[in-house]
């Protein structure tokens, strides 16, 4: 019996231990393991039934384009510390503005140092208006301030750069979702998207902080950030089987055209590569 | 269910011993909870397995089966096999020269610049005169950030022309020559391990400074991949040790493990804040309690 077979037992082992390696995590390798086994006949067609497991499992989460329902669009972005947020809102802010998009930026870090000038330096960039109030500032105000601002002067978008917090610290939580209540007092619906950016060298605490922020705020989507290093961003798997939240893009380098939205197959060819 | 490694392998060991004594099975069922606590807690697979097979040697020559209470006598091999691989006493910085000189690298984002004036702040009030050298020219607002940090914690930061990372260093140690600073940490910019030419400029920054320590800056929260950025960094400056971040976090910490076993190179200290107070003493005993989970 073919599944017997030294070959495909071999096989999958190997393809556990690439799966683990990648920080997928140990039980959707099991799950993923049991389906490639119960799928498989021959341990030479193994790998291409497993890319169209992968493949299958982040499609199950798929989401469309993004469209703004509504004038401004407000995307919010959010993370743990030093994941890419303020880079990434960089990169997001020069992709709409070169699809013609008028945009507006809200300097929502206002505790790290520099934070604001970083933000600055790629707002002046990418041509995207600068809303801040200074180091110190109160963040909802600097949030509120700018979705104010875009509403009177009919602008396309708001994104709003949060200082790096760990989902540990119960004050910062409040005090993120007290900056989506300002804003969504503006804007019934604002913010309209809530991107959780991870650092694709993230092990097993990416489910964990996916989770929280979810327990926090409505995370509509991931950035996955870093995939130009030699992390593959397994942990993926684990948050769209369990949260089912989509990766809605991907940052590829610290320049403002290193952002990419998600392609599932070509994540899954290059994790398994 | 939150339960603790320990108590997981206690319930095992009674439950598989229930029927009388223990058996060759009932430590295969403890080494596979042990291999999975440790995956969860992020310490690389072929770490995992090596490891294993250490704790494994040890339960068969301390004769774990023929124990009273092996489950006991098993988790405490696990433990301190656990934490002699991070490292059995506290290790501090060698700082030999006159001026000393430290130097911080690592991947993007990892705490390095808040990491250089955590240590800088620690140094001072040691009673030492630090300066701090902000070599970071290509993140934007890298050498404002250092230079606000040094603000804070009144130490001078020098940041040459702002534009090449060597002439900078260079500068740096001229000023800690003029202005008699007696240790001086120096700040580098983010960088992959696969770049060739930022890994090529940070062989030469270290080749210019000859540093007395080299540490490599990791999130306590990375997975798998670690072992290729530190042996990487390691085969390519001869590091002196790790600094390992973000500890105030929940993150299990494997990753502590497997750099350590990998390069044998000491974590020196922890970052557990983001205030610049936030450095900490490595201390094995409490890493090896949070990695067992
Ligand atoms: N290689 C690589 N580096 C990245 C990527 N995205 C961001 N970075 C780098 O990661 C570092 C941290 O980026 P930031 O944008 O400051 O991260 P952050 O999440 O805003 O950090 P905090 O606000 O301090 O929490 C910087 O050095 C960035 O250049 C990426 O896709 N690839
Ligand atoms: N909670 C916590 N945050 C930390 C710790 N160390 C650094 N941070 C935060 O992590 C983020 C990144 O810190 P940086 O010092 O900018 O990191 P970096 O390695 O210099 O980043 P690059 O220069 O872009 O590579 C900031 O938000 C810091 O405040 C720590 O020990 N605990
Ligand atoms: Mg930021
Ligand atoms: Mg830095």
């Amino acid at each position: 019996d073919a599944l017997s077979g030294g070959d495909l037992s071999a096989a999958i082992e190997e393809v556990e231990e690439l799966l683990i390696l990648s920080d997928m995590g140990m039980e959707t390798v099991e799950s993923v393991v049991d389906t490639l086994r119960s799928r498989t006949k021959r341990s030479d067609n193994a790998v291409q039934v497993l890319k169209e497991i992968l493949v299958e499992h982040l499609k199950e989460v798929e989401t469309s384009e993004t469209i703004f329902s509504e004038l401004p669009h407000v995307i919010s972005v959010v993370g743990v510390n030093g994941t890419g947020k303020t880079t990434t809102i960089g990169k997001l802010s020069k992709m709409y503005s070169s699809l013609g998009k008028s945009v507006v930026v809200a300097s929502g870090d206002t505790f790290r140092a520099a934070a604001v000038e970083q933000l600055k330096h790629w707002c002046e960039q990418t041509g995207a208006e600068f809303i801040s109030q200074g180091h110190g500032a109160d963040a909802a105000s600097v949030a509120f301030d700018a979705v104010n601002h875009a509403l009177s002067k009919k602008k396309d978008l708001v994104i709003i750069d949060t200082a790096g917090r760990l989902h540990t610290r119960h004050n910062l939580m409040e005090e993120l979702k007290k900056i989506h209540r300002v804003v969504a007092r503006l804007i019934e619906d604002a913010p309209h998207e809530v991107l959780l950016v991870i650092d694709a060298n993230t092990g097993q605490n990416g489910l964990m902080q996916a989770r929280k922020f979810l327990d926090a705020v409505r995370v509509t989507g991931i950035i996955l950030t870093k995939l130009d290093g030699t992390a593959k961003g397994g942990i993926v798997f684990a948050i769209s089987r369990e949260l089912g939240i989509p990766v809605k893009y991907i940052g590829i380098g610290e320049k403002l055209e290193d952002l990419r939205p998600f392609d599932p197959e070509m994540f899954v060819e290059a994790l398994l590569s | 269910m939150f339960e603790s490694l320990q108590e997981k392998l206690g319930r095992a060991f009674r439950i598989l011993s229930g029927k009388g004594r223990i058996t060759e099975k009932n430590i295969e069922e403890a080494v596979r909870m042990v291999k999975l606590s440790l995956l969860e807690a992020d310490v690389n697979y072929k770490v995992v397995k090596e490891f294993i097979n250490r704790v494994l040697e040890k339960a068969v020559g301390e004769e774990v089966l023929r124990s009273f209470s092996p489950d006991q006598q098993f988790i405490k091999i696990v433990r301190d096999e656990l934490i002699s691989v991070l490292g059995e006493k506290i290790s501090r910085l060698e700082l030999q020269s006159n001026p000393s000189k430290v130097v911080l690298v690592g991947l993007q984002g990892t705490g390095k610049t808040t990491s250089c004036a955590k240590l800088a702040y620690r140094l001072k009030s040691q009673g030492k005169k630090p300066l701090l050298v902000a070599a970071d020219v290509y993140r934007p607002a890298a050498i404002d950030q250092l230079e606000q940090l040094g603000k804070q914690i009144g130490i001078p930061v020098c940041s040459g022309d702002r534009k090449n990372p060597l002439g900078i260093i260079r500068q740096g140690i001229e000023d800690a020559t003029r202005n008699v600073n007696d240790v001086i940490v120096f700040d580098t910019a983010g960088r992959l391990h696969v770049d060739e030419d930022m890994m090529s400029e940070v062989r030469e920054i270290v080749k210019i400074v000859k540093p007395d320590e080299v540490l490599m800056v990791v999130d306590s929260m990375m997975g798998q991949d670690a072992v290729t950025s530190a042996n990487k960094f390691n085969d390519a400056l001869e590091l002196s040790g790790f600094i390992v971040t973000k500890l105030d976090g929940d993150a299990r910490g494997g990753v502590i493990l497997s750099i350590r076993h990998v390069t044998g190179k000491p974590v020196k200290f922890v970052g557990i804040s983001e205030k610049v107070d936030g450095l900490e003493v490595f201390h094995p005993d409490r890493v090896a309690g949070r990695i067992l989970g």
